[in-house]
């Protein structure tokens, strides 16, 4: 694959799985081979998806080794990518690998097999900097970090490069930051607009251009069991995760 | 104490945490003897109550039992109310309490001692349905659910009820619900309004009256560490949060 991208923060409700989802959505319809990997045992990006009643094997049987990898996968009708998907197990799946050699490697180990098959890999992150989020980032050739535009989660972003810079020194040196999304953005309040200026002076580089709105539509599409591009494929908010898909593509290593 | 109440939802995002703190700040300026738990690694309680450079002991050290909890327990300038702080050192607590031997218990044994010195404790929890939240539960007296109006925060309500069943059988048999409040209610949309009612309809009695609507202020407040009844002390958000004071107090043991 050209990256596999780590969709990452602890904060709770910034727009992780949003953001994993619609890039992924983004991709597949400009004609990228896109697999989305659900690595949140509360599984919202594959109910967003539209895959609601799961039966194994998913991504717990492939981090445990019960199953392949490529037995889990499954196409995502409509949408054209693919999901390996969460249920509820992944939850064990913390405590199980605390003793296991290796335990930071599991999903490398999952991934390793499929990349050849994908442009891109996006994995969905807990909130949390636990031991699923490590596998995550010891996975991935790069993070892309969602930035609610409010004060708690602006805070959280120093423990996280921190965690960032830990992962790269001891797990994975090649693991950089793709970009920061300022995502919710409520441009009417002031708050909103001082936090993203807060961000941009603090990561000049890294923070993306495209900032996406808070939008409704963006949380009612779950509901449906869509992507943004099925539900309001003509709205500001399907534009802004357009225009943030081609920012990350000019960002990713060479095709 | 009249009630520990654990302030819990796995969902990120959701308003545990401002939910916590209000409630914690509306009952000490009511006259209530309150005591508020940060059992979040992030330590958002801690910091949105303006404590920003904790130094141990802490919750951590309380926990781990390297402290005594009456040690670690500081006053909040200004609230009027306690706090047990939390430091990123309690990220690893989820991990080195695994072995020990009745780990569900430790967060009992910390609040134990502590309980007779107050009218009420507050509990904040993770993003988690991890050690750390089911601590909380098995310590507590009652829960407090915030729920956000969407889609995403509305699938989790099954999976956490599924939860507290669980902790009730098997490690806290006096634990019930004390009620669910709707948070960050924007009425202007239908998304939230459906959502609403949905809560409504599947838990009629356990939902409070009041619900808790979107407002700045209370995003704003964190970033100057203090509650919304010193940054705006006559907002709507101000008064939604005492008025759920109010409704927790009625249904809460007797004193
Ligand atoms: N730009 C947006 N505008 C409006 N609502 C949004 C937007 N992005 C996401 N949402 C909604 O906000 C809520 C939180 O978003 P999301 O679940 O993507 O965050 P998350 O970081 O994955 O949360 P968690 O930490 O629980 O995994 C969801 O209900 C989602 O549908
Ligand atoms: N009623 C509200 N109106 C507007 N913003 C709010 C409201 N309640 C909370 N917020 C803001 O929304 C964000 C999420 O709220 P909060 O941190 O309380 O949720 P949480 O459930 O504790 O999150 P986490 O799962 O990360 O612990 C914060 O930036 C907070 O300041
Ligand atoms: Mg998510
Ligand atoms: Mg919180």
């Amino acid at each position: 694959a050209r990256e596999t991208v780590a969709v990452v923060n602890q904060k709770g409700g910034v727009g992780k799985t949003t953001t994993a989802l619609s890039l992924a959505a983004a991709l597949a319809r400009a004609g990228e081979r896109v697999l989305l990997v659900d690595l949140d045992p509360q599984a919202n990006a594959t109910s967003a998806a539209g895959l609601r009643a799961v039966r194994p094997p998913s991504l717990y049987e492939a981090l445990t080794g019960a199953a392949e990898a490529a037995a889990c996968v499954r196409p995502v009708p409509d949408e054209g990518f693919d999901l390996l998907p969460a249920t509820a197990a992944l939850a064990g799946a913390e405590v199980e690998l605390a003793p296991v050699i290796a335990r930071e490697r599991r999903l490398e180990g999952v991934c390793a097999p499929l990349a050849a098959g994908y442009d891109w890999l996006f994995v969905d992150c807990p909130p949390s900097l636990g031991i699923l989020t490590v596998n995550a980032l010891t996975a991935a050739s790069g993070v892309v970090v969602p930035v609610q535009c409010e004060y708690l989660p602006l805070e959280g972003l120093t423990q996280l490069m921190g965690t960032l810079d830990l992962v790269r020194a001891t797990l994975n040196p090649r693991l950089r930051v793709l970009g920061l999304a300022l995502t919710m953005l409520d441009s009417r309040t002031r708050l909103a607009r001082e936090v993203a200026a807060d961000v941009h002076r603090h990561f000049p580089d890294q923070t993306f251009a495209t900032v996406i709105p808070r939008a409704v539509s963006l949380a009612e599409a779950p509901s449906h069991g869509r992507t943004i591009f099925r539900h309001r494929p003509d709205s500001r908010a399907a534009s802004a995760y357009r225009r943030l898909a081609e920012e990350l593509t000019a960002r990713a290593g060479a095709p």
